[in-house]
C-alpha cells in the first residue's frame, strides 16, 4: 500500500497525536 | 446565572473572560465555558493549581502517565509561553486550530511545527526517523532499520521537492495537499459538540446571557 511508504501517514497513527482522547470521559 | 460549589475562577492563572476568548476564536461563549469544564477536570487531576502540566496532559490522553514523544510535542505547542504548563487561554487558543471550521492554512502551519521538532523551520530526516522509531516502540509494528530507511527515502523523494534533504514550509503545504489524510489529526469533530459533551457549564456560567 502506498500509505505504508509514507512516514507521516504512519506517524500520524500515534495515540499521542489523537487529541480526541481528551474528550472521552 | 450564579456560580456555586466551584473554585473561583481567579484561582486559575491565565484565566481569561469567555467573552474575550470567544471573540479571538471560532468558539461561542458557551463553547468556551464548556471547554472550561474540560480544562478544570484535566488541570485538577494531579495538582489542583488551575494549570495543566505534562503529567496531567498525558493522563487525560492515555489514562496513564506514560511518557510519549508525540503527546510531548503537542504539549509543547500548546504551551506557547514555554513555562512547562498550559493555562486556560493557551488551551482554548490551541484547540481552536483543531476546530472543523478553521482554515486549512492554520492547520498546515500547526502540523508543520508538530514535525519540526527542533524548530529550525525545516522538517529534517533525522526528526522523521526519530518519530518513526518512537511510533514503533509504542505499537506492535516491527520494522527493520533497512525498511525504515526505505520508507524515509520514499517519503523524502515525494515531499522534498528541491532534494536538499529537508522539508520546508512550502514543500510541506504541497505534500499535504497531495496527501490530505495527513491533516486528519488536525481536526477534532468533538469540538462541534462541546456544549453537549459538557452540559454542566450552564450551572457554572459567569455570563448573564449565554449566546450559542
Amino acid at each position: 500500500k502506498p500509505e505504508s511508504m509514507n512516514a507521516f501517514a504512519l506517524i500520524s497513527r500515534s495515540q499521542g497525536f489523537n487529541l480526541g482522547n481528551l474528550f472521552e470521559k | 446565572m450564579g456560580c456555586f460549589h466551584s473554585k473561583p475562577r481567579r484561582q486559575y492563572p491565565g484565566y481569561e473572560d469567555p467573552i474575550s476568548l470567544a471573540s479571538q476564536t471560532t468558539f461561542s461563549v458557551s463553547e468556551v465555558e464548556a471547554l472550561f469544564e474540560l480544562f478544570k477536570s484535566i488541570s485538577g487531576s494531579v495538582i489542583d493549581d488551575g494549570l495543566i502540566n505534562k503529567e496531567e496532559f498525558q493522563l487525560a490522553l492515555f489514562k496513564s502517565k506514560k511518557d510519549n514523544l508525540f503527546a510531548n510535542r503537542i504539549f509543547d505547542l500548546f504551551d506557547v509561553k514555554k513555562r512547562g504548563v498550559i493555562d486556560f487561554a493557551d488551551f482554548v487558543r490551541a484547540l481552536n486550530v483543531f476546530h472543523p471550521s478553521i482554515p486549512m492554512e492554520e492547520k498546515i502551519d500547526f502540523s508543520f511545527k508538530l514535525y519540526d521538532m527542533d524548530n529550525t523551520g525545516f522538517i529534517e530526516r533525522n526528526e522523521v526517523k526519530q518519530m518513526l522509531v518512537a511510533l514503533l516502540s509504542e505499537s506492535e509494528m516491527r520494522l527493520s532499520d533497512e525498511t525504515i530507511e526505505t520508507i524515509l527515502d520514499k517519503t523524502f523523494s515525494d515531499a522534498d521537492v528541491n532534494q536538499d534533504g529537508k522539508i520546508d514550509r512550502a514543500e510541506w503545504e504541497n505534500f499535504v495537499s497531495r496527501n490530505p489524510s495527513l491533516l486528519k489529526i488536525m481536526t477534532l469533530p468533538y469540538l462541534k459538540d462541546i456544549t453537549t459533551t459538557f452540559p454542566s457549564f450552564v450551572f457554572h456560567s459567569e455570563v448573564d446571557d449565554i449566546v450559542t
